[in-house]
Formats: C-alpha cells, sequence, structure tokens
C-alpha cells in the first residue's frame, strides 16, 4: 500500500 | 509553515553555521565528531533527493542545498583541511551500531516500500541518533568548549521546536507523520541529558562544560 504523506518538511 | 517549524529551521540553520564557523575561524576540529557530522550528510543526501524531482517551494529548496553544502563543507574541514586536529582516539563511536539496525528497520517500518520512501525513512531514523557520536565524544573526553555546547543547543533547540511544529500541525490541520514524530521524540530525549549540563552550567558563565 502507498500511504506516503507529503515530504514537505526539512 | 508555522512559526514553530520556521524558527525550528532557523535553529538548525544557525547551529550548523555555528560548527562550521567555529571550525573554519579556530583552524581546529578539536573535540567535534567528525562521525556526527558525515552521519549528518548522509541523512541531507538521503532525505533530500527529491530536491530536483518535487518543487515544493523555493524555501524548501534553498534550505536543502544551503543544508547539504554546509553540511558536506564541514565534513571536508573535518577530514581534509584540519584533519591533523581531528581527535580520531576520542571520536570511538562505533557507527555501524548505528547504521545497521537504522537501515534494517527502514526495510520494515516505512510509509510505502520503494527507493526513495526507504531513504527518506532511512534519513529520518539516523537523524535522530546521528548526534550520539558527538555526545558520546563530550562523555569521553568529560569536557566540550562552550561554541561547541551552543552548537548542540541550537541543535537540540530546533528539535524541540519541531514537537511543538507536529503539535501545531495536528491541532491544526490533523497532520501526523507518524514515523517522523517517533523519531524526532527519540532524538529530542538524548538531548535532555545535555539541555540539562548546559543550563546548570554553561550558561553559568564556566565558559566549558566538564562533566562530573
Amino acid at each position: 500500500e502507498d500511504d506516503t504523506l507529503p515530504k514537505d518538511e526539512l | 509553515m508555522n512559526i514553530f517549524r520556521l524558527s525550528g529551521d532557523v535553529c538548525h540553520l544557525v547551529a550548523i553555521i555555528i560548527l562550521f564557523l567555529k571550525i573554519w575561524r579556530s583552524k581546529s576540529c578539536a573535540g567535534i565528531s567528525g562521525k556526527s557530522q558525515l552521519l549528518f550528510a548522509l541523512v541531507f543526501t538521503t532525505r533530500y533527493l527529491d530536491l530536483f524531482t518535487a518543487f515544493i517551494s523555493i524555501y524548501n529548496t534553498v534550505m536543502k542545498v544551503v543544508f547539504l553544502v554546509l553540511a558536506y563543507a564541514t565534513v571536508s574541514l573535518i577530514y581534509f583541511r584540519f584533519r591533523k586536529s581531528y581527535d580520531s582516539e576520542s571520536d570511538s563511536f562505533r557507527v555501524e551500531f548505528l547504521l545497521v539496525p537504522v537501515a534494517g528497520l527502514s526495510f520494515l517500518e516505512n510509509y510505502s516500500f520503494t527507493p526513495l520512501e526507504i531513504l527518506w525513512t532511512f534519513s529520518i531514523y539516523l537523524e535522530s541518533v546521528a548526534i550520539l557520536p558527538q555526545l558520546f565524544m563530550i562523555t569521553k573526553t568529560g569536557e566540550a568548549e562552550s561554541i561547541t555546547t551552543h552548537y548542540l543547543f541550537f541543535l537540540g533547540l530546533y528539535r524541540t521546536l519541531y514537537l511543538a511544529n507536529w503539535v501545531w500541525r495536528y491541532h491544526e490541520e490533523g497532520f501526523f507523520d507518524q514515523i517522523a514524530v517517533v523519531s524526532g521524540v527519540v532524538q529530542t530525549i538524548f538531548y535532555c541529558d545535555f539541555f540539562y549540563l548546559y543550563f546548570t552550567r554553561v550558561l553559568r558563565g564556566s565558559g566549558k562544560m566538564t562533566l562530573p
């Protein structure tokens, strides 16, 4: 399953 | 973006600049763990692979480039330019005891089994233990120059502010990144002991921090 989250943090 | 995350990123940048300037101006990396700096360079390298594939904002891109450049510049100062002052005797933490479990865990516990996602997860887990060689070196030498403690203070402050950032994002956006939060809490806990020494010794004006 692909429940990746947005990678907006450094 | 919120004030906690922005100030956290600024503290992180300040910490990295403090360390770089300390080594550059004193022309020495005595008391600095090259291993920790290598691990941080690895953290940024494995985390910022999306630098060219995912554009988030100018700020995000600029900060990633700055962190990468400063991390590698610091490593090159330690291992090349001022390598004679590098105290490899005291910098004896076995980093393989960190890399193997972190790599194993990133294959087991991740959000999706893709190369980019596993490398990102690896960087998150690695960052939470990357400071250990530096903290170990301080306990081994029994002291740390005050500028080194200021570097660690800003690094710890950056992590503490990120915890506040996650509380804020959960409250405001319902956003919760379990891997980042659990790893971040573990990382911040490693700084607690240092914070105690920092506030009770360094800020009392004793100049350098000597361990009991």
